[in-house]
């Protein structure tokens, strides 16, 4: 199975950590400094970075999961030319598609390259949205399916949780922003999965905690967590984030979803304004 | 005792939180939202907002503090504009007292508005500063006494806090951005303070944790702190975070040497620069 996921972010979101933590082991090294600022062209403000794991589900289900990460992005003092380049390589992913649709004889070795998800990794300011979150699910929402993730949900207590989730959907719904909220046919849909739709579309925005770091537990328990002076927390423990249900709903839950409403849906949008001109 | 200090960073930084924490007590409502982007002017980026506080230390020494808080500071998609706005504001409290000092009948009542000391609030992302950081300090150093500080320290272990204090002193370095280093003359400093101001310059960027909560603990003592669910932590703990020794230097033992470097050096540089054209 070809699963595409791109995850955007300010540098320091954690996402490095988030990819290792997704996929359980060390795909990013997040020691890798981004580059200084101004040393060679300011031009340079973001890079398109892949990444590709083969990942194994319980029943052995192998997932060839493409990662795109997106070091530089808002890291500038003017960051208006950031969305460009992901616009671009989104458009370009469906372009391609559109010229093997469009060929006599088709390429058996061709690579589907089209984004299945775009994590979108928030900070929570505590104030809601800022400009850049507003315009990036603004102009990549009708392009790519949107997931809106709070990062670094260890500096938060729970009341901040709750009152950062609150104030974030209230600007998502303020400014009609167009992320994927788990979408589904009212009349098409077993009771189950109208559930689960609606039960994961109430955790929107998720709240995601990373870490690099694994700890042995008096239990003899291995987890990978964050040792703080305070306390220590495993970033896998579902009362204090969204990380493991956000994780089995992007690989195992609705992972089909997501493709399917790529290709039948934003793409099929895409073909049709592309083909009229 | 007059003195002035301006804290600097983006939206979520924990300014108002920290501006709390330093007095003591509700100077500044955190809950106050944020202008929505977009809402009215994108014009309005920035805006200074003004609190005063008196305080008063334990030998009964009576401060009237006065804080310029800059929400809106970095939380636009395009953010060159925003230094012009807090540049004039400083060099226009620079252009009073030239006025003042040009009178021939001096103004009785003339109130120095000069900012002694710029706390600015970096985000520990990881990589060392980012191009907002680098371009504030460049251009506001100069004009103004610049204490660099991370905020939310209690989203770093231990490892972590070390590795951005040293990420970020090597930036600061690497682009010799001209920060309040706790200068002294050489040869006209007592052992002690030399010592102190050693130190002090060791910790730099101070590390910090705000909180507008209050706990009473098993032993009853009351703390202001941050409550997870993998543990309690106390704001004033010196062990976690520079913050009891940044106020105890703003406050005490630096206050008037801030003052003073204000006035000598960079007032000083300001005149000769504005008066010889
Ligand atoms: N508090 C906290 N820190 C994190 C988390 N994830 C990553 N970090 C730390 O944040 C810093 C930057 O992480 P990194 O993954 O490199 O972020 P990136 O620049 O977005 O790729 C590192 O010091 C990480 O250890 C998290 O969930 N919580
Ligand atoms: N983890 C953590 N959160 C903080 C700290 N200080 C403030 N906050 C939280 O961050 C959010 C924004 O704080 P605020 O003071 O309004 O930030 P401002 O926008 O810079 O003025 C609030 O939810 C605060 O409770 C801190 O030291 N650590």
């Amino acid at each position: 199975i070809n699963f595409t996921i791109m995850v955007v972010g300010q540098s320091g979101s954690g996402r490095s950590t988030f990819i290792n933590t997704l996929c359980g082991q060390q795909v990013v090294d997040t020691s890798t400094s981004v580059l200084r600022p101004n040393d060679n062209s300011t031009a340079i403000d973001l890079q398109l970075r892949h990444e590709m794991v083969e990942l194994e589900d319980d029943d052995g289900v192998k997932i060839q999961l493409n990662i795109i990460d997106t070091p530089g992005f808002g890291d500038s003092l003017d960051n208006s030319s950031n969305f460009d380049i992901i616009k671009d390589y989104i458009c370009h992913q469906y372009d391609e598609i559109l010229l093997e649709e469009s060929r006599v004889r088709r390429n058996p070795r061709f690579k589907d390259g089209r984004i299945h998800c775009c994590l979108y990794f928030i900070q929570p300011s505590g104030h809601g949205l800022k400009e850049i979150d507003v315009e990036f699910m603004k102009q990549m929402g009708p392009l790519v399916n949107i997931i809106p993730v709070i990062c670094k949900a260890d500096s938060l207590t729970v009341e901040e949780l709750k009152f950062n989730k609150k104030l974030i959907m209230d600007d998502i719904n303020y400014y009609a922003l167009p992320i994927y909220n788990f979408p589904f046919e009212e009349d098409d849909i077993s009771d189950e999965d109208y559930q689960t739709n609606t039960y994961l579309r109430s955790l929107l925005p998720f709240s995601v905690i990373g870490s690099n770091d694994v700890y042995e537990l008096d239990n003899k328990t291995i987890i990978r967590g964050r040792k703080y002076p305070w306390g220590m927390l495993d970033v896998e423990d579902p009362n204090i984030s969204d990380f493991v249900i956000l994780r089995n709903t992007l690989l195992i839950s609705h992972l089909n979803d997501l493709k399917e409403y790529t290709h039948e849906i934003l793409y099929e949008r895409y073909r049709t304004e592309t083909l009229s001109g």
